[in-house]
């Protein structure tokens, strides 16, 4: 699973 | 979400209800017939808290937050998110046109320019940044000034020789909220696969620095129990 970015934190 | 995640993202949220509460106990001052002595303190000495940062952080909110209605992540998110633009707006609202908070400021102290770092920002953003696009660039844009956004209260902290005690917490829990967000990022990269985002890393490294002067004072007037005061 590759999370490209980081937009899932606040 | 891991524990430095949540953590963080609670002191972030106190710091919010520090500085709502202190406008709070503001307002609730007008028209009194006995000495509130709280109010008398942040009525008789400026508030101390630094507009310019305010509106700082209400543009970036604005415009990292602008995935809201199109990128479902969590209920948890949306709230916050949602908690964050009201709160940041509301407060500058506050402190720009309520009657009796607007008189606590201090605007002759709070003297520096948002174009000094909402320029440079937007450049790093425009030339550095994951993907062009114009979502992504505003995103970077915000974490950018995000690190620089607090500048304009620490100079004012600086100058205001009697820093009243709810405006050092404030400071304290936002350099606390950054400080756990590294601690998050650490956590993340080894138990996360391909976890690395280095504009996150590096400006918010940046941001968490810039407290470090502070935290120190902070930590000293602590522990010899004596009120805060920054070094002129």
């Amino acid at each position: 699973k590759s999370q490209p970015l980081a937009h899932d934190e606040l | 979400m891991n524990i430095f995640r949540l953590a963080g993202d609670m002191t972030h949220l106190m710091s919010v209800l520090v500085l709502l509460l202190k406008i709070h106990t503001i307002k609730s001052c007008a028209g009194k017939s006995y000495p509130c002595s709280l109010c008398f303190i942040l009525l008789e000495s400026s508030s101390g808290i630094s507009l310019k940062t305010q509106e700082l952080y209400a543009l970036v909110f604005a415009t990292r937050y602008l995935d809201i209605f199109t990128d479902f992540i969590s209920v948890y998110n949306t709230i916050m998110k949602l908690i964050f633009l009201g709160s940041s707006f509301s407060i500058v609202w506050y402190i720009r046109r309520h009657k009796i908070v607007r008189r606590s400021y201090d605007k002759d102290q709070d003297t520096f320019r948002h174009f000094f770092l909402v320029l440079p920002c937007l450049l790093l953003a425009l030339i550095i940044n994951e993907k062009f696009t114009f979502k992504e660039v505003l995103w970077t844009f915000s974490l950018y000034l995000e690190a620089v956004a607090i500048l304009p209260q620490l100079i004012l902290l600086q100058r205001t020789r009697n820093i009243d005690n709810l405006t050092g917490q404030y400071v304290f829990l936002l350099g606390a909220y950054r400080a756990l967000y590294i601690l998050n990022w650490i956590y993340r990269y080894f138990t996360e696969p391909h976890y690395v985002h280095w504009i996150t890393w590096i400006s918010g490294l940046v941001q968490t620095l810039l407290y470090a002067d502070f935290f120190y004072y902070y930590f000293s007037s602590l522990k010899n129990n004596v009120k805060l005061k920054l070094p002129a």
